[in-house]
């Protein structure tokens, strides 16, 4: 699974995910990347998200739009929403993965409950880089 | 409130383990990113929308036989590709998405088709295709998106099943 997420310069925000899956699914088999909630959201009222990993777990957490719901809802930032639902939520009931998310302010983050998850991110006049583990 | 840009990518979270990670080949996925991200930062330094920036590193990102989608996707259990896609505007909450399709070198910009020329926001098989075909998007054939790495991986995977070696791995279930 690869995708991206962006906030322009006029504040507006997007995402995007394309994967082939899992090695060895069954043919119809589909994960979270397709599913607006689950593995992509994107909405300036508070972020972008894109997902890559276990897309049942994704799907059943509904993890990009829950972390939209706790920005707006609960006036949590981007990074607490972000790792509240991946390192704890996902965790719990057995799945693993990452996240890319960018926040309206501009904000990123990056986190992951499994051994690495290839990345890279660029903040104009700021921080840029690339990782894996 | 910051004024500038801000992009990431991801090409996957089932990585190598550490174990079986080559220099040569973290080098490879460094530069690969690093390319990467610099197609989506190019369009935001010159003042391109966040959605083109998406749009267009993900592309990138499907051509490149590192990742796992587009050219490198992974294979089904009967040898066959199956990808999807999604891509979403935050200015609108438009957002258009495939899945279970092969054929278009570049599924993320079928899931884009669909979002700017049809009603709809999820379009799976024949029909997704129809609409990457009335978009004009190029098309490649199973070769094009076939890698030995994968090819290798799903045997493998199937030879541990029938053996019942399989393990939980959960960067396997990551493709």
């Amino acid at each position: 699974t690869v995708g991206a997420v962006a906030r322009d310069r006029d504040g507006n925000v997007a995402a995007a995910t394309s994967t082939g899956g899992m090695t060895a699914k069954r043919a119809g088999r589909v994960g979270d990347s397709p599913v607006i909630g689950a593995g992509t959201f994107a909405s300036n009222a508070t972020c972008a998200v894109s997902a890559t990993g276990d897309g049942e777990a994704f799907l059943r957490l509904s993890v990009a739009h829950e972390i939209d719901a706790r920005m707006r809802l609960a006036g949590a930032d981007l990074d607490t929403a972000a790792r509240g639902v991946v390192i704890d939520d996902l965790t719990a009931i057995g799945g693993s993965g990452g996240l890319i998310a960018v926040g309206a302010d501009g904000a990123i983050s990056l986190p992951f409950n499994c051994e690495g998850m290839y990345r890279g991110w660029s903040r104009e006049g700021d921080d840029r880089g690339t990782a894996i583990y | 409130m910051s004024t500038g840009f801000s992009l990431a990518i991801h090409g996957g979270a089932g990585v190598l383990p550490t174990a079986d990670m080559t220099q040569e080949r973290a080098a490879r996925t460094h530069a690969a990113l690093d390319r990467i991200l610099a197609v989506g930062e190019a369009i935001l330094l010159r003042g391109g929308s966040a959605l083109d920036a998406v749009d267009a590193t993900v592309c990138a990102l499907e051509d490149e036989p590192l990742f796992n989608a587009g050219r490198g996707a992974v294979f089904t259990r009967a040898g066959t590709h199956e990808m999807d896609a999604c891509i979403m505007d935050g200015r609108t909450r438009a957002a258009g998405a495939v899945a279970g399709i092969m054929g278009p070198r570049n599924p993320v910009r079928t899931a884009r088709a669909v979002m700017e020329a049809t009603p709809h926001v999820l379009m799976i098989g024949d029909g997704a295709l129809e609409v990457a075909r009335a978009a004009d998007l190029p098309f490649e054939d199973a070769d094009y998106f076939f890698t030995q790495e994968r090819r290798d991986a799903l045997d493998s995977t199937l030879a541990m099943e029938a053996a019942g070696t399989l393990d939980d791995d959960p960067s396997r279930r990551h493709g």
